[in-house]
């Protein structure tokens, strides 16, 4: 049988130095490190890969340097809707929720959808709903917000007034 | 967008992604992230990927189900795969785009289009590595 492996990302882009500060940086990559270890510990312990994916999205979806979870980019109208999925390569079975909005945890939603419901998406406020019934972790929307992504958003949309958004970076409208 | 891809001691794939969308994304916007084989897919004995970057080409063109496709029925390996994806498909669309993968052998593929991409990974030896650019 093969060696155990996990792999991971926390997003692609400009990851401009400037975005953030060497203490923000240091705390990013200890973060993708805890996801690591998060997900090794299963996997060297004989656990499923499914658990092992879960785990590591998880503590990523925690951090505030990453868009997921906590740290999410915030919609035009100023709200967050998340979006996640979970797929199990032995079964093919897969789970996924979109445009939720209090489930601190999306990726748990998605797995719950997988083993708990007879879909594979589920959409919007039912999902909130359906995650909730099924005692998983909700929070208010603003548990989301971090002063980064608020600032991101007042300058696409100070952009967008000056008829200036065409110029935006890649880090401006993606974060 | 974050995300994850393992390979467990029995040989078992998984895959899973999660995401807050883009600054300003209009109100019910969804990419590819909740989309089986847009934004994540695993499939035993072939591979399991999740991907990173603007997620409306990433559907349009059934992203990481392209690459267990590839591999499926073009016998193309890993890496072959998820570079002909990442930085010849994705890129003629001139998109950031990036992703991790597995295969069923414990060889891994992280491929970026854009600076960088913030990626870490256990593999067979063992050491945990991290990296954010080149």
């Amino acid at each position: 049988m093969p060696s155990p492996v996990i792999a991971i990302h926390g997003g692609c882009g400009t990851l401009a130095a400037d975005l953030q500060s060497a203490a923000d940086w240091a705390e990013t990559r200890a973060h993708l490190a805890a996801a690591l270890r998060a997900a090794w510990r299963i996997l060297a312990a004989g656990g499923a890969a499914l658990d092992a994916v879960e785990a590591a999205v998880v503590v990523l979806e925690d951090s505030p340097h990453f868009n997921a979870g906590h740290g999410a980019a915030l919609t035009e109208d100023a709200v967050h809707e998340l979006d996640a999925s979970i797929m199990d390569g032995a079964t093919m079975a897969a789970g996924a929720v979109c445009t939720v909005r209090t489930i601190r945890n999306p990726v748990r939603a998605a797995r719950a959808v997988m083993e708990r419901s007879d879909c594979v998406l589920l959409a919007g406020a039912a999902a909130d709903a359906f995650a909730q019934a099924h005692g998983l972790a909700c929070v208010g929307n603003g548990y989301f917000t971090t002063e980064r992504r608020v600032q991101a958003l007042a300058a696409l949309k100070a952009r967008a007034a000056r008829g200036t958004i065409a110029l935006a970076s890649e880090a401006e409208r993606h974060g | 967008t974050v995300g994850a891809v393992a390979l467990d001691g029995d040989g078992r794939l998984a895959a899973a992604t999660s995401t807050g969308g883009f600054n300003n994304k209009p109100a019910g916007r969804v990419g590819d992230t909740p989309v089986i084989g847009a934004g994540t897919y695993a499939r035993n004995g072939v591979c399991a990927v999740s991907c990173t970057g603007q997620g409306e080409v990433f559907m349009r063109r059934v992203a990481a189900y392209d690459v267990v496709a590839r591999m499926s029925y073009a016998g193309q390996t890993l890496r072959q795969a998820t570079d002909a994806l990442v930085l010849d498909m994705l890129s003629s669309h001139r998109i950031g785009a990036g992703l991790v993968a597995v295969d069923a052998a414990g060889n891994v593929a992280m491929p970026f289009n854009t600076l960088g991409m913030a990626r870490g990974w256990i593999a067979a030896d063992g050491r945990l590595r991290v990296a954010t650019h080149k």
